[in-house]
């Protein structure tokens, strides 16, 4: 990717990695559509042997060769048999029966996690810059179990069997299939076995918000991924022939429209269509399009579809408006006609000019890529939400990663839109989505991973969570693009990855297999139902011990008050939850503070017993209790706040859910 | 009914293979063809998880239900790049 390292501080972070780092040791496998081998992405210059140990290979196949592999791309596999079973035969005139990915999705994610270091790279000029993956000296594994129809779980498991198998220390899933219990859940399924491996298991949150409740992919043994910008925007802005000008983002690289306005149209009135204003194929009534500059709205159809739409039917230009459920999210395309992308304040505004001047006109102006745009980063509106509901004490997404706009390496089969009719071919593309938050996250944690070869799944996501911002350098909370306000624990988990931190992160809350066994008691999981997570057939829980889900030593809390049955207010409530810290970093002593103020956390007492924590070696592990006393609340109410220990350099935060049910 | 075929994930609890069956596989091959003379395995899992997958009919995996040594029998679901 460019600009994400610089934007995570990646060069600092380097710098802290200790000479002993065996990044170069680490594999990441990333299940998802492929890989195109041939990208400088993948170059293995100055890579040393492949790892001892490992077992992977690189499957022959359709358009693929087994030597198509090398000292970064060590193993590439592909898995249909799940996929063929449902949806008949691969189409081998649209897709490749082998680990190629004709869609471009896997070779974005696995260079974005850990692409090898290019320079001067750009999508059509957008962009450019030194791209690199998180973890450049990490090697790479491609499982290919996303075709056209889907990713089918059959062919998950047995991707996740053999990464496990073949040696993966780091999983990279960016899918999600809905919000089931985990023991009905694949993924979550494969991922506890794999944490029992000592793997670390990423998956993207989704790509469902600002809706509440959207998140995918919540086991407490695999790091959530939401989506935020980063400091970089492509703007393009919207001239009307009022004089009033509107921002946009554009990808758009061909000819530029005429200095002079062009004739504006909404495409709801040159079409015959009811559903016209959405420039779907064969809508556009080319006699009133050709030449003209047209107003789509935004949904059903692709983005970059409708573009193809208004092109196809003679327009010069589109404006793309955003609706009430995108809000102001602007998320960049590489069009193929000249178009932008408007927010939907400004959509409003452009539309009413649009209906009700006598004779509308436009132009847009493209500005090409410009950095340091601030506030950055901001929760993306499309990052799915919690609460976590399928367990509302456990708080998900975990955190943040730059998700919105980024480059990074693109297949050769499909032009940078995806559409059949793009017969352009490049080697990187911009794309959004918590799929492309997630491999950041995967390639950080390789980076952790070679750095703490001994560290498990837990304390490395512990690191990356207890470390992660969630304000500003000034101090406000990280905001939102669904509201343009502070966003909440719900969105952003404990904050935004901060990777020169997280090296360093000073304690880890860690959790073991035995502990998830535990949560899935305190679950009252049947023994068939662990059976099927663990695959512990002959595990019980104990019918002495009193298990709790709060008892988890997860890096954050979701505190759930009850209220009194019926009575729709919460009598005052105690709550006592045990956290355990392990020292990672050297002897120190740790004091705890507490905020609780965004929304009703100001209704809750939290008291930290003790509050003082004396290590003295590495190793040494010390609980504490966090006991919350709430005053009576109305059902329905939420508050968050914030746990920080620190020793005067380390600071190891987690966030605080508070709910009334 | 035969139509109606689906892939099922089905999970053993490994430890109860019979001391007649020497692999795994085989007893997870014969578990199968005792519900159904047709069934079509498509892989068998050994890290993640103990089972294996196969197409079904609704009848057939409630029949494989009830055999000794399956944990569960759980219909294939489809997941979505984000």
């Amino acid at each position: 990717t460019t600009r994400t390292p610089e934007f995570l501080g990646l060069d600092k972070a380097e710098g802290l990695v200790p000479e002993m780092n065996t990044e170069g040791d680490v594999i990441v496998g990333v299940l998802d559509t492929g890989v195109w081998p041939e990208r400088s992405s993948y170059s293995d210059a100055g890579l040393g042997p492949v790892p001892a140990g490992w077992k992977g290979m690189c499957e022959q196949g359709t358009n693929f060769s087994a030597s198509a592999c090398n000292r970064k791309l060590i193993g590439a596999r592909f898995f249909s048999k799940g996929y063929e079973a449902s949806m008949g035969p691969v189409d081998e005139s649209r897709e490749s029966r082998s680990p190629r990915d004709d869609d471009g999705h896997g070779t974005h994610t696995s260079t974005t996690a850990v692409g090898s270091s290019v320079p001067s790279a750009s999508l059509l000029g957008y962009a450019a810059g030194n791209a690199r993956g998180m973890a450049v000296r990490a090697r790479l594994a491609v499982y290919k179990v996303c075709w056209t129809g889907g990713c089918f779980s059959s062919d998950i498991l047995a991707a996740m069997d053999r990464a496990v198998d073949d040696g993966c220390h780091v999983l990279s899933l960016s899918l999600g299939g809905g919000m089931s219990d985990y023991y009905r859940d694949s993924v979550a399924i494969g991922a506890f076995t794999a944490m029992e491996k000592g793997v670390l298991v990423s998956c993207s949150a989704g790509n469902a918000g600002p809706s509440a409740n959207t998140l995918s992919n919540v086991a407490p043994w695999i790091t959530t991924v939401g989506a935020g910008t980063l400091d970089r925007d492509f703007p393009a802005y919207v001239s009307l022939g009022n004089g009033k000008n509107y921002s946009g983002v554009s990808l758009y690289s061909g000819k530029s429209l005429p200095d002079s306005p062009l004739p504006f149209v909404y495409a709801g009135n040159v079409s015959n269509s009811t559903n016209g204003n959405l420039c779907m194929p064969g809508t556009l009534i080319p006699s009133l399009v050709a030449g003209k500059i047209v107003l789509c709205d935004r949904g059903i159809n692709a983005r970059v579809q409708k573009g193809y739409v208004v092109k196809t039917a003679g327009g010069a230009g589109m404006v793309l408006a955003n609706t009430a459920a995108n809000g102001e999210e602007l998320v960049a395309d590489a069009h193929l006609l000249p178009a932008t992308g408007v927010g939907e304040k400004a959509a409003n505004t452009i539309r009413s000019y649009v209906l009700s001047d006598p004779n509308p006109t436009a132009t847009i102006v493209f500005s090409g890529t410009k950095v340091n745009i601030r506030p950055s980063p901001v929760v993306a509106a499309f990052s799915s939400r919690g609460p976590n509901s399928i367990t509302s004490e456990i708080l998900k997404p975990d955190l943040i990663a730059p998700g919105v706009n980024i480059l990074a390496g693109w297949t050769g089969a499909v032009g940078p839109t995806g559409l059949a009719v793009d017969s352009r071919r490049v080697e990187f593309n911009i794309i959004s989505g918590t799929s492309m938050s997630c491999p950041h996250v995967s390639g950080l944690a390789a980076l952790l991973k070679g750095a703490h070869p001994d560290w498990s799944p837990a304390a490395i996501k512990s690191a990356l969570m207890t470390t992660a911002y969630a304000t500003y350098s000034g101090g406000e909370g990280l905001l939102d693009v669904a509201t343009g306000r502070p966003a909440s624990p719900f969105d952003y988990g404990a904050g935004h990855v901060d990777p020169p931190r997280a090296l360093d992160p000073g304690l880890v809350y860690d959790i073991t297999p035995e502990d998830y066994l535990d949560f899935l008691c305190a679950l009252n999981y049947t023994s068939l139902q662990i059976a099927s997570v663990s695959k512990r057939s002959d595990f019980k829980c104990s019918g002495e011990r009193t298990y709790t889900v709060s008892g988890l030593n997860y890096p954050s809390f979701a505190v759930a008050f009850s209220t009194a049955s019926g009575s729709g207010v919460s009598s005052s409530t105690t709550l006592t939850h045990e956290r355990t810290l392990t020292n990672v970093g050297p002897a120190g002593t740790y004091k705890a503070t507490v905020v609780t103020s965004a929304g009703d956390g100001g209704a809750v007492k939290v008291a930290v017993d003790p509050n003082v924590l004396e290590f003295k070696a590495a190793g040494e592990k010390k609980s504490y209790k966090v006991i919350f006393t709430s005053g009576s609340m109305p059902s329905g109410s939420v508050g968050f706040g914030r746990l920080e220990w620190t020793d005067g350099k380390h600071v190891v935060a987690s966030p605080m859910a508070f709910s009334w049910t | 009914e035969m139509k109606k075929k689906k892939t099922y994930i089905i999970h053993m609890a490994k430890s109860q293979m019979p001391a007649s069956f020497s692999e795994h596989q085989h007893w997870y091959e014969a578990s199968l063809t005792s519900v159904s003379s047709s069934a079509e395995m498509l892989y068998s899992y050994d890290t993640v998880i103990h089972g294996f997958s196969a197409r079904l009919s609704p009848a057939e995996a409630r029949a494989l239900e009830l055999t000794e040594g399956v944990i569960s029998v759980l219909p294939e679901t489809r997941y979505e790049l984000h």
